[in-house]
């Protein structure tokens, strides 16, 4: 997090803020919810309070402007530059002022109203722009689903710098940016995809290009909007040319690079009982058409091209696999699976049914 | 494979290229409207040195040039407050 110059920061806790005019993109009462919403995003972690004024001056004031609007920095149309806001001061001190010209909206579509006014809200507060690409305080647009937003803790220790602690017993936290090099590292799943391979953690994704040294690290929403953060287990099915993705009782099937009409389905139609509540882990073996579900401490085994459970599963995972733990994440490459446990990577030799090699869980990523 | 996928970038137009690097280094980089960026002083014209500063901010390879991922992260929508100084 970076403050603004200067550390401009409000002499009092207790703000006032105005909305000035509307969009007539969306409903006045969506426009009301999202500022109010992006108010508590920071209200919730400092002891700033936000009141509504009407009719007369606010700390806050938040309008919709077009193109040159007298404050030397003209908007520019369409995409570009999506909103602007003052530092903390007198006047035009703490102002937001958005871009008419975008095609704001309250879900994935457009430009999401709530999360670009709480990232202006944070310049009216005193932060400055953040280069942790997970900050909302990060330049540049990324959409994340309102309902699922968390303020991360970089943007957390920030405000708090400035405003102090919550008055919460209960101190908020907020999640962290993955980092390919951190020796912590552990993942929710992995797949691969296309001959790359996909890391994901939260509402990030890690991505390895095998012709690419660096690892590129992006949210998953950036790709897949409707998809939910947290997936828990993926697969890539080569021979159709397809992924499927898990959480909790649902699995997505992304065909090419595309999200498949109809999905999220049960994973139930897969032929799991309804005793299994979630898939924690899952590979498939392009040269036996199987696919291996892992479930606590078992498996189950699929065949893809009877569309079926194989009879005789589940089975206990340490029966077939050895000492590999739970699984919380697999991925099948080259003859060999490779089974992550933690920050411990296991390689195993179906063939020969044995480890063969035990590594880092980061050890994809050149560090 | 396109490292940036579901739609491939549009094609690239190459006259372009230099107004958006230099309006973005003006708009968000500090760099001086007008002051010729080309021309060198203290042996690296600003320019350049502006480049190196956003290609660092945004945790890309610091080359000094407005290679792919470089234009490709100047095109994204963003916040219209300078990345650096006022």
């Amino acid at each position: 997090y970076v403050f603004t110059a200067g550390n401009p920061k409000w002499k009092r806790n207790n703000l006032t803020y105005r909305i000035l005019n509307y969009t007539p993109k969306m409903r006045k009462a969506d426009v009301d919810e999202a500022i109010r919403k992006a108010l508590s995003v920071w209200s919730n972690v400092t002891p700033l309070t936000f009141q509504r004024v009407e009719d007369k001056e606010a700390d806050i004031m938040i309008s919709f402007a077009y193109r040159d609007h007298r404050d030397n920095s003209p908007f520019d149309g369409p995409n570009g530059q999506l909103a602007h806001a003052f530092q903390p001061g007198e006047g035009i001190g703490g102002d937001v002022h958005i871009d008419e010209e975008e095609a704001w909206t309250k879900d994935g579509r457009g430009y999401n109203l709530f999360i670009v006014v709480a990232h202006e809200l944070g310049h009216s507060l005193g932060l400055s722009h953040s280069s942790d690409p997970g900050a909302l305080m990060y330049p540049a647009y990324s959409y994340t689903d309102p309902n699922e937003f968390l303020l991360p803790q970089d943007d957390i220790d920030g405000i708090q710098a400035i405003y102090g602690k919550s008055n919460a017993a209960v101190q908020p936290t907020g999640p962290i940016t993955p980092e390919a090099c951190d020796p912590n590292l552990t993942f929710d799943s992995i797949t691969t995809l296309r001959g790359e391979i996909f890391f994901f953690k939260g509402r990030y994704m890690l991505r390895k290009h095998p012709a690419r040294t660096e690892t590129e690290l992006n949210f998953i929403s950036l790709f897949w909007p409707t998809l939910p953060s947290g997936i828990q287990a993926a697969y890539e099915n080569i021979e159709k040319d397809e992924i499927l993705l898990f959480k909790e009782d649902k699995y997505w099937v992304v065909r090419g690079y595309d999200i498949a009409p109809g999905y999220p389905k049960p994973i139930y139609r897969l032929g799991f009982p309804k005793t299994v509540k979630r898939v924690n882990a899952a590979y498939s073996d392009e040269t036996t058409g199987k696919t291996y579900f892992f479930v606590a401490d078992r498996y189950w085994r699929y065949d893809e091209k009877k569309k079926s459970m194989d009879h005789g599963y589940p089975r206990k995972i340490v029966s077939d696999f050895g000492k590999i733990g739970r699984v919380d994440a697999a991925f099948w490459k080259d003859g060999y699976v490779y089974f992550f446990h933690g920050t411990t990577q296991f390689k195993f030799d179906p063939r020969a049914k044995q480890i063969v090699g035990q590594m880092e869980s980061i050890s994809w990523f050149n560090c | 494979v396109s490292s940036t996928f579901p739609v491939a970038p549009e094609t690239e137009d190459e006259g372009k290229t230099p107004q958006l690097v230099e309006s973005y280094l003006q708009n968000f980089y500090d760099l001086q409207r007008g002051s010729h960026p080309h021309l060198r002083s203290h042996g690296e014209n600003r320019l350049v040195a502006k480049l190196k500063e956003m290609q660092s901010f945004f945790g890309l390879q610091v080359t000094g040039k407005p290679d792919a991922d470089t234009l490709e992260m100047m095109k994204k929508p963003r916040c219209g407050v300078p990345d650096i100084g006022q």
